[in-house]
């Protein structure tokens, strides 16, 4: 464990709690997108079908559990909490996300480095995270007032995916044969995907203004 | 085994 991906966990961590903490305080999931939240915890559920199989470590079986529990929670929260869900904003949020899903299968079933159902839900699950944000990043934009813990929960994430970039490229230099180009494209388009509300975070960051993406 | 490496990572 190096200090990038420990880092990147805390930040992922870090807007996975400021996410919930939101949503169980005021609640409320203004600004937040259903849409990007189911797509996470099938990423999460797919993903992580070795929990009980495969034992790595107590960090790494405790984090899959937080994640996983995390993600299906804030879900349960939007659709059957009685106050959350009222603030949801069913209108704003129309991103076809069930669009998202089956092309990434297709991709995980061509493209991947063993042809197993464990391996390709896998590689299904990077292809999926890579994408996963478009609801909530279209969402941010066609929503007038993004308030503070929205912005900063978009941000962590961001934060979190570029600090994996870092750990991959200490990794790649510190270990022999690591070599992995299936999450390592996925986690660049993931990141890429970022730049631009990247870009107006730190603007209006800078200028002490509210974040405000143009339409 | 050259996959098992990533899967330490979450």
């Amino acid at each position: 464990m190096n200090i990038f991906r420990l880092a990147g966990d805390m930040t992922h961590l870090a807007s996975v709690l400021v996410l919930l903490l939101k949503i169980h305080t005021i609640k409320s999931c203004a600004g937040i997108s259903l849409k990007t939240q189911e797509l996470f915890a099938i990423v999460f559920a797919s993903r992580y079908l070795d929990i009980f199989t495969d034992f790595i470590s107590l960090y790494n079986t405790l984090m899959k559990l937080i994640f996983l529990g995390s993600s299906f929670s804030i879900v349960w929260y939007i659709r059957r909490h009685k106050l959350v869900r009222r603030s949801y904003d069913k209108d704003q949020d129309t991103f076809r996300h069930y669009f998202l899903l089956l092309p990434c299968f297709i991709l995980a079933l061509l493209i991947n480095e063993k042809f197993t159902f464990k391996e390709v839900m896998w590689t299904f699950s990077l292809y999926l995270e890579a994408v996963a944000i478009l609801p909530q990043l279209v969402l941010l934009q066609r929503t007038k007032n993004i308030d503070n813990l929205t912005g900063q929960y978009v941000f962590l994430l961001g934060a979190y995916r570029g600090l994996y970039i870092l750990n991959w490229i200490y990794r790649y230099f510190t270990e022999p044969h690591y070599v992995h180009w299936i999450p390592w494209i996925s986690g660049l388009v993931q990141t890429l995907l970022y730049a631009d509300f990247f870009y107006y975070y730190f603007e209006s960051w800078k200028n002490n203004k509210k974040l405000q993406l143009p339409a | 085994c050259f996959q098992d490496d990533q899967k330490d990572e979450l």
